[in-house]
């Protein structure tokens, strides 16, 4: 008998079981379905086309919980403290995130329960607020230069508005105080009207 | 420094910089990184003005300027690690293309694994030496991502020992690729090969289209940009038509497959080794999804945490916009996405070296799966990045639609990647091939390894939901 398996949705590695257990599901579903059309029509190239919003279904789960794993897998190798409690809130709120988008997965698969749904759309708040001390050291770690990020809303030094004017002054179209259109084609309409 | 954000990192309960570090692979990593990154920001050459502010042309001027000046700045620092060329590169370009892109990326990758030794040693000197400037021309106006659509012919002619490039119809004319249009004078083309009145299907030609020195078409060659687009707008995505263009016999890529002087054809290995270009590129754009979403994470965080709206509490001072759940809920998952694709990417690129070795050897067995991961990851991180990119636009309200937020042009410059290396439903329909496949090997009492074993044990899985 297969050992009946619990998921902790505090524990990531538990997540991972989760994500591989919802994409065996889907793949085991898709291969179902794309025999049941075989069996229905004989050409295989119909079967695959009729099948393949399952197939692409199937496909998105096996890649998230690709990411999913590999992510766990990245935490174990994190040694400070510190940063390892901080990416462990990250590595949650992705998972968790993904499951609370992906609830009808879960659910038809028995892989958890409405109640343990529940309570991953109230750990997710939870996670927001967790990180939200730590949402600007976690960015300044990308470590990216202000010009490398072309941003003026980005800047590490957070001085957006005079700067934004700024950037506003040089734009071409205020080269002349008054752009040529005006003596052009404004001018000329106004003396007629 | 603006108070709310001198605030905010004063509170952080971890040290930044010793995550820059994990994400950069070790502190001397880092080190090194920010020393190359510090020769293009502190070099005066590399200043321009806003390309916010330039018209197409000047645009795709000042791009090929910097292009020339990286080659020359790189040779004369003398860095020729891919890393740190990658990390000269990208500083330089910010978020914008570089017309010479794919010379460095897959014409070089192909000629390096495509070429015969006495091709490689014909045609690598001067590509390194940018005598040859390349690219690589698969896509046509009527076909992409569906290879064995392509119409262009290579027609092999015994009497004269050479291939007859041909482009039948409107719909084969090569469309698309970066660098044709006005910077490349070589372009790897993809062409359904004819020998001995038979069709042996896809196979790589290196192709002369412009004159070396006057850079003009040759004959039988109409070469041009396809005007402008979305964006990419420094880059000259372009169109080549060859009219029964003759090309030597030695200019058919041979490591693999090879046509004798009489026109006989010599089957390559597997068929899947022209796949290894598409591959390669496909773990690139796993790690560019990564650092697109993350670049976008930067800014609307960053803002969020400047720009002050509303009031939470009646009277209150307006509290800044990252105190409200909803956008905390908006770009939170997103910051998570993003650090969770990098540490995909850095697996990927680990992998595709790994794996690339075996080939190497003459061991192709992983070579499905490695096709498969990457075909898979790439149209999951893209699809993901791209809407996340999106959403970090919205989230910084109207100030994320001007150009000076960064986001439209981080936007636009990745987008394509949901598109180009294969559109993203058919490459999860390739991933959904083998697994299938392993799904059916599992049915029938063979066991998988990889990122698929979880198939092994699909008949014992049982999870109990546990009351709570």
């Amino acid at each position: 008998a297969a050992r009946p398996t619990t998921v902790h949705i505090n524990d990531p590695a538990s997540l991972v079981e989760a994500y591989k257990l919802r994409a065996s599901r889907l793949v085991e579903a898709a291969a179902k379905n794309l025999k049941a059309e075989l069996n229905r029509r004989k050409s295989q190239e119909d079967a695959w086309n009729r099948t393949s919003v399952d197939l692409v279904r199937a496909s998105e789960a096996h890649c998230h919980y690709v990411v999913v794993k590999l992510f766990t897998t990245q935490l174990s190798e994190i040694n400070d403290a510190a940063v390892h409690a901080v990416m462990n809130n990250l590595c949650l709120l992705y998972a968790l995130y993904g499951i609370s988008k992906h609830t009808g997965d879960f659910l038809q698969a028995g892989i958890l329960t409405d109640a343990q749904v529940t309570q991953v759309y109230q750990r997710v708040k939870e996670l927001l607020t967790a990180i939200r001390p730590n949402a600007v050291a976690l960015v300044d770690a990308f470590d990216f230069h202000d010009n490398h990020l072309g941003s003026v809303l980005g800047r590490y030094d957070g001085n957006i508005y005079e700067n934004m004017f700024e950037w506003a002054k040089k734009s071409p179209l205020n080269k002349t105080e008054v752009h040529e259109s005006f003596h052009k084609h404004l001018k000329p309409m106004q003396a007629k009207l | 420094m603006n108070k709310d954000l001198r605030r905010e990192r004063d509170s952080a309960s971890f040290n930044p910089e010793l995550l820059t570090h994990i994400l950069d692979g070790g502190a001397e990593r880092t080190r090194r990184r920010r020393e190359i990154e510090a020769l293009v920001l502190n070099d005066p050459d590399f200043q321009h003005e806003d390309l916010n502010f330039l018209s197409r042309s000047q645009r795709y001027e000042e791009a090929i300027r910097k292009s020339a000046l990286m080659v020359v700045k790189l040779r004369e620092y003398g860095i020729a690690d891919p890393d740190e060329i990658y990390w000269f590169k990208r500083t330089c370009q910010g978020s914008f293309a570089e017309p010479i892109g794919l010379h460095f990326s897959m014409f070089t990758n192909t000629l390096q694994n495509q070429c015969s030794l006495a091709q490689q040693d014909k045609w690598l000197p001067p590509t390194y030496g940018l005598q040859i400037i390349g690219t690589y021309a698969q896509t046509e106006m009527g076909h992409g991502t569906h290879l064995r659509g392509l119409e262009t012919t290579a027609t092999y002619d015994p009497t004269t020992q050479e291939f007859i490039l041909n482009s039948p119809t409107v719909t084969s004319i090569k469309w698309w690729p970066g660098g044709l249009g006005k910077t490349s004078n070589h372009a790897i083309v993809l062409a359904q090969l004819y020998t001995q009145g038979q069709c042996k299907g896809l196979h790589a030609f290196i192709v002369p289209i412009r004159q070396l020195g006057t850079h003009e078409p040759l004959p039988g060659i109409t070469v041009g940009d396809i005007g402008p687009k979305f964006g990419y707008d420094e880059m000259d995505n372009g169109y080549l038509k060859m009219d029964n263009f003759r090309i030597p016999r030695e200019n058919m890529l041979m490591k693999y497959a090879k046509v004798e002087p009489d026109g006989t054809y010599v089957k390559p290995v597997s068929d899947k080794l022209t796949y290894g270009t598409m591959v390669f590129i496909r773990s690139l754009i796993v790690g560019d999804s990564a650092r697109s979403l993350s670049r976008a994470c930067t800014i609307a965080i960053r803002y969020s945490s400047v720009r002050h709206q509303s009031e939470l509490k009646p009277g209150d001072p307006e509290p800044q916009i990252l105190d409200y759940q909803t956008q905390q809920y908006k770009l939170f998952p997103l910051l998570a996405t993003a650090y969770a694709f990098h540490f995909v990417g850095a697996y990927m690129k680990k992998t595709y070296h790994r794996i690339t070795g075996d080939i190497n050897q003459g061991d192709l067995s992983q070579l499905p799966e490695l096709h498969a991961l990457t075909a898979g990851l790439k149209a999951f991180t893209s699809w993901t990045a791209n809407a996340g990119i999106e959403e970090c636009r919205m989230a910084c309200g109207g100030h994320g639609y001007s150009r000076c937020s960064g986001l439209p042009d981080i936007y636009v410059t990745f987008t394509p990647s949901c598109t180009y290396e294969g559109e993203n439903t058919v490459m999860m329909l390739q991933t959904a091939r083998f697994l299938i496949k392993s799904y059916t090997q599992v049915s029938s009492g063979q066991l998988v390894s990889g990122m698929v074993s979880y198939l092994n044990d699909l008949s014992g899985q049982h999870i109990q939901p546990q009351q709570v």
